[in-house]
């Protein structure tokens, strides 16, 4: 998504 | 064996149509703490967190943790049959594939009982590291609210500048350009109407107006909502469910990177 970084990036899976 | 009765049901349904929006199936984990839902949106842009504490609820029991599965929309819809003043009850069973309410007036003279099929649904759980922020600013909810919404005619992005003594959104578009600047301001008599900022150092970001339209679908929840910002971290908007027990709906939104 341009300009639009996802939640997944910022917080690990746990 | 999970029960938990909300005194005043009508926060229920503020916290679901403050959800439904963003989020369309989720698990509410219930575990002896309390109920707690973790979801992000369907692009996985912003994410959606509750915390309701045991203390928060009327009553509250929950022998073994569970989650139930529910379809947002569904929840909403079946919570319409109950009344503003009436309290809420959820009840599910172990191992159980049905989530019941109980809804009960005030004066006890009317009770309704419905059951709601729930769903086996995948979720990932994210963990969310403790961050100290720059800065933090809490403003009244309302004042959040038409910002967004104002804005929001111009423009898609709002810029939000956060220096010591106030808060900036500004917004470019087709047809213009505006901004609101909320001064710091601590309404000594009237607390909800108070401007805060607890600064470090000042920040300076850009988010979609789109997900904060969302986020203030919980502005009836909270006379107050925070925004919570440091460069390059999604933005924390807060709003406080139940300020003794720490019972809040949280959204996260990244901020808009150029490219």
């Amino acid at each position: 998504k341009g300009g639009q970084k996802r939640m997944d990036s910022f917080f690990t899976m746990g | 064996m999970f029960e938990a009765r909300f005194e005043t049901g009508e926060t229920l349904i503020k916290i679901v149509d403050a959800m439904k929006e963003l989020v369309e199936d989720c698990n509410i984990d219930c575990s002896t703490t309390g109920m707690s839902m973790q979801a992000m949106d369907q692009s996985h842009v912003s994410l959606v967190a509750l915390m309701l504490q045991k203390e928060f609820f009327g009553s509250f029991r929950c022998d073994r943790s569970i989650s139930l599965g529910l379809n947002l929309l569904s929840f909403s819809k079946i919570l319409k049959c109950a009344s503003k003043e009436d309290a809420i009850t959820l009840k599910a069973e172990d191992g159980g594939d049905v989530l019941t309410l109980m809804f009960e007036s005030k004066d006890g003279s009317r009770v309704s009982e419905f059951e709601m099929k729930l769903m086996d649904i995948d979720s990932e759980h994210l963990g969310i590291p403790e961050t100290e922020y720059k800065a933090v600013v809490t403003m009244p909810s309302g004042e959040f609210q038409r910002i967004v919404r104002d804005l929001g005619i111009i423009g898609d992005t709002v810029g939000i500048g956060c220096e010591k003594d106030g808060v900036r959104f500004s917004v470019t578009g087709d047809l213009g350009s505006g901004n609101v600047v909320l001064k710091q301001n601590t309404s000594a008599d009237k607390p909800d109407l108070a401007t805060l900022i607890e600064l470090e150092e000042p920040v300076e970001l850009s988010f979609a107006l789109r997900y904060l339209s969302l986020f203030t679908k919980a502005t009836g929840l909270s006379p107050q909502a925070s925004l919570s910002m440091s460069p390059e971290v999604p933005l924390v908007v807060e709003y406080k469910i139940d300020d003794e027990t720490a019972s809040y709906l949280r959204y996260y939104l990244a901020p808009k990177v150029d490219e």
